[in-house]
């Protein structure tokens, strides 16, 4: 069973074209493993991605050197996902 | 003599759970009956349940859920919805007179095999489970494999991709089951699609960033279902082209829709808007079937009417 432990995911606001183009770089970049849930379009979308625990440190960095903007919408990925296998656990017991 | 069901609608259930959920709305209702359209790359069965009060090759409208696997509240909704319009048919006007000159094919689950490895092996599994020659990648995207735009702007060539278009248009069984299902059939005036995650109401196109024919009466139609939506629980979802809502993408099921003069077709995206991600917690799946179907109902309510 793939665990999720450690993994981030991120809403990123980008302010121009620029940055969305930096995003899609970052997109391409296949060993970092990324998973777009809402992919680098227009300015005005945000970006949302999940990253692997092994990726979140050099992500952060790069979005940081290119001022591009962030906030972290889920913290822990496992720990939701705990959650949820309990309220099913839960629910099938009732 | 009626059997009683203990379905949760409001939890999430597993696939062998879902179909017999199937089967049980199939012998409480005699106007529903659990229909097999095809088998997955795995070789599950992909079961719709078709609701028609009579009458031959009625016009009909098409909804599936859950094509992208983890999108969990998407099966979850289909469910609840389909034990809605079975439960009131006959005491709610609107569902009385729509099954009354129309048929539904509902197909809860359109990725099986997707669905079964959420619940097994990887909860964020979004693509098919097909074998890919030459790749140690598994799956593709089938919102990105149909005839529509194929291999083109927002679909990647790469089988390790989330969003990988497949070798070839209809390459997935999964895709090309429902394909050969609509076209065989003839009749369809709407095709519905269930998505989760940013609550989105979306119509054709994807492939590319142009207005459709009907862009006028979609809007309007799309508006109308938004405000629907939104007068439950005030959630608020946004409406336009694919293109201009979200991003530019080939190969989606609404596009291949149209362009096979299905006017009426259109994506939903559900919630969330990305705080609880694909994991939303099962208290809200009522909520939001809730709110989905009065969406749901208000197209059908429209292409009920605007027979065409």
């Amino acid at each position: 069973l793939e665990t999720f432990v450690g993994h981030q995911v991120l809403r990123i606001k980008t302010k121009n074209e620029e940055e969305v183009k930096q995003l899609q770089l970052l997109e391409s970049l296949e060993h970092l493993g990324l998973d777009f849930w809402i992919n680098p379009s227009a300015p005005a979308l945000p970006v949302d991605v999940r990253i692997p625990a092994a990726s979140v440190q050099s992500v952060k960095a790069f979005l940081e050197s290119q001022g591009i903007a962030y906030s972290i919408l889920i913290e822990d990925l496992q720990d939701v996902l705990d959650k949820e296998k309990q309220d099913m656990a839960e629910s099938a017991q009732r | 003599q009626r059997s009683s069901s203990s379905f949760d609608f409001g939890t999430y259930h597993t696939l062998d759970d879902i179909n017999e959920e199937l089967d049980h709305l199939a012998s409480e209702y005699s106007f529903v009956e659990k229909i097999q359209i095809g088998e997955s790359y795995e070789q599950r069965p992909l079961y719709a349940l078709k609701f028609s009060t009579g009458g031959r090759n009625r016009p009909a409208i098409w909804l599936d859920a859950g094509i992208h696997s983890r999108e969990w509240v998407t099966q979850a909704s289909a469910l609840w919805i389909a034990n809605k319009i079975a439960s009131d048919y006959g005491t709610d006007d609107s569902i009385t007179s729509l099954l009354d000159k129309m048929d539904l094919f509902l197909l809860p689950v359109a990725n099986p095999d997707g669905f079964v490895y959420t619940h097994t092996s990887n909860r964020m599994w979004r693509k098919t489970r097909s074998k890919i020659p030459g790749s140690v990648c598994v799956g593709v995207d089938p919102n990105r494999n149909w005839d529509a735009g194929f291999g083109g702007p927002g679909a990647s060539n790469s089988p390790c991709s989330e969003s990988y278009h497949g070798p070839s248009a209809n390459s997935e069984v999964e895709v090309k089951s429902v394909v050969d299902f609509i076209k065989s059939h003839g009749n369809f005036k709407a095709f519905l699609t269930l998505h989760s995650y940013s609550q989105l109401l979306m119509y054709p196109y994807g492939y590319k960033c142009t207005r459709p024919d009907d862009y006028a009466e979609l809007e309007s139609l799309g508006r109308a279902a938004a405000s629907s939506i939104r007068s439950l629980y005030g959630t608020t979802f946004q409406v336009g082209t694919i293109c201009n809502t979200i991003y530019q993408a080939s190969g989606g099921s609404i596009d291949w829709a149209y362009d096979n003069g299905i006017k009426y077709s259109f994506a939903f995206e559900l919630r969330d808007t990305g705080r609880y991600g694909f994991l939303l917690p099962a208290s809200q799946i009522i909520p939001a079937a809730q709110e989905t179907w009065l969406g749901l109902k208000r197209i059908m309510e429209h292409v009920r009417d605007k027979s065409y």
